[in-house]
């Protein structure tokens, strides 16, 4: 079924949530194409992968639920991996 | 460790506030920031002076928004705070979020965590994926008064600056790991269908319906808990939760501690003798509590609430030879003992022991 406005709305901003918190802390690029279906695995997904085995969780690649959990909490600044300068 | 391995030359750092929030008592932010150092001068060779007027290694300031270092801050929540490598000018430099709700105890960030954190990047350190670390990246509330700096943090910061000139090595808290063999517990209770698992500042929490075991701290759900809870049990009938440490016990109605906790143990009936109770658990049949206390044992009638005559008798006497009893709960009419890292299933019909498992057989492992 087509999705509900606000199911489209909730998945804007899950998505927005996602891509913000992998640019800042994992260093994914703002450049990336996450929707362009290219021979190497989504850069999104990847960058994903890496924060959930970060903190542990279930590596899906997926903003699952307890993904989305450890996003939303208040923490530090500074990234998790790479250089901050 | 940061990427470079960046660390300071010397060993005498000199840091500055340049600037307070309104939100706190200047004292106490001067206070919560000689704190944070000291964490850290404690367990290496570090020390660090405060300078009022001039260029410090560590500049410690509260800022706003877009405050000219590429790294915005994004109003309450969020991102709390960040901090530079060491290095020139900007290097080992605090800043703080100052649209935060920065507190000295529990309510809104605490400063002394989120500062002694940041510090940890002004001195090189980078993020630890250990839960229980202070180097940890999300912000998790542990009362000042009871902080300790973890071994991980610990590890850290000596591999890059060594170790304290004290005599006597400073340790830290380990992180328990549900499928570690040598895990032992404080306490443990049944909750609304779940099992708690307390261990110091830590709770592992177990729903039925889900494999993987949940470490959380005691402070993320009950911040007015202290750490090392020594007893507790579920009294089903009532969706309560009892929690005890030395002489007093806290009530859990739901999820949430009832007003007017912590009361003394006497209330319960124990004599001023009993400075701590060591594990119990509700009978849901009978309606009677068990307490154990060093070889002893209680019982509390629920209903009449008060202590039955004739106890304390002596664990061996009913319980069979399980001897002092760390933690105890009931689960489908047996009661499960916990004694270091051996676990004893108890049928109380036949009074006898009727298996024996390791501590952390609940844990899927």
């Amino acid at each position: 079924f087509p999705v509900a406005p606000e199911e489209a709305e909730d998945e804007g901003k899950t998505l927005q949530l996602v891509e913000n918190y992998l640019q800042n802390f994992y260093n994914l690029q703002k450049d990336h194409q996450p929707h362009l279906r290219n021979k190497d695995e989504n850069p999104l997904a990847a960058k994903l992968k890496e924060m959930q085995a970060f903190f542990g969780l279930e590596v899906t690649g997926k903003p699952d639920l307890d993904t989305l959990e450890i996003m939303k909490k208040p923490r530090c600044g500074i990234p998790d991996i790479g250089q901050y300068v | 460790f940061t990427a470079g391995n960046p660390k300071w030359k010397r060993n005498n750092l000199t840091y500055r506030i340049l600037n307070y929030t309104p939100k706190m008592r200047q004292a106490d932010v001067d206070k919560a920031i000689q704190k944070a150092l000291s964490v850290w001068s404690n367990v290496t060779p570090l020390t660090f002076r405060k300078v009022e007027d001039k260029e410090a290694d560590i500049m410690i300031s509260f800022a706003y928004r877009d405050h000219q270092d590429n790294s915005p801050f994004d109003g309450p929540n969020g991102q709390l705070a960040h901090a530079f490598q060491p290095g020139e000018g900007i290097g080992g430099d605090v800043h703080l979020d100052e649209e935060e709700a920065w507190t000295k105890d529990g309510r809104g960030y605490n400063l002394f965590i989120v500062i002694a954190h940041e510090l940890g990047h002004s001195l090189g350190l980078s993020h630890s994926n250990d839960p229980g670390a202070l180097m940890y990246p999300t912000y998790s509330y542990t009362d000042p008064n009871e902080f300790l700096l973890p071994q991980d943090d610990i590890d850290g910061i000596q591999a890059i600056y060594g170790q304290s000139n004290d005599a006597v090595q400073p340790t830290g808290p380990i992180t328990p790991q549900a499928c570690d063999p040598n895990l032992t517990f404080d306490a443990i209770t049944t909750l609304r269908g779940e099992k708690i698992f307390f261990k110091g500042r830590y709770m592992l929490r177990k729903h039925p319906a889900r494999t993987e075991t949940e470490l959380n701290f005691i402070s993320l759900f009950w911040p007015k808990l202290p750490s090392g809870i020594q007893a507790a049990y579920e009294n089903v009938e009532r969706d309560e939760v009892l929690l005890f440490k030395e002489d007093k016990y806290w009530v859990l109605r739901g999820y949430d501690i009832a007003p007017g906790y912590p009361k003394p143990i006497y209330r319960l009936g124990f004599p001023k003798t009993v400075k701590r109770v060591n594990a119990a658990y509700n009978d849901e049949t009978t309606g009677k509590t068990y307490f154990f206390t060093a070889d002893r044992y209680w019982r509390y009638d629920e209903n009449k609430k008060s202590m039955d005559h004739g106890y304390p008798k002596k664990i061996v006497s009913k319980f069979g030879k399980i001897g002092r009893v760390d933690a105890a709960f009931q689960k489908d009419g047996y009661v499960y003992f916990f004694r270091g890292t051996t676990q004893f299933q108890f049928d109380p019909h036949t009074k006898r022991i009727v298996r024996q498992m390791k501590s952390i057989s609940w844990f899927n492992c």
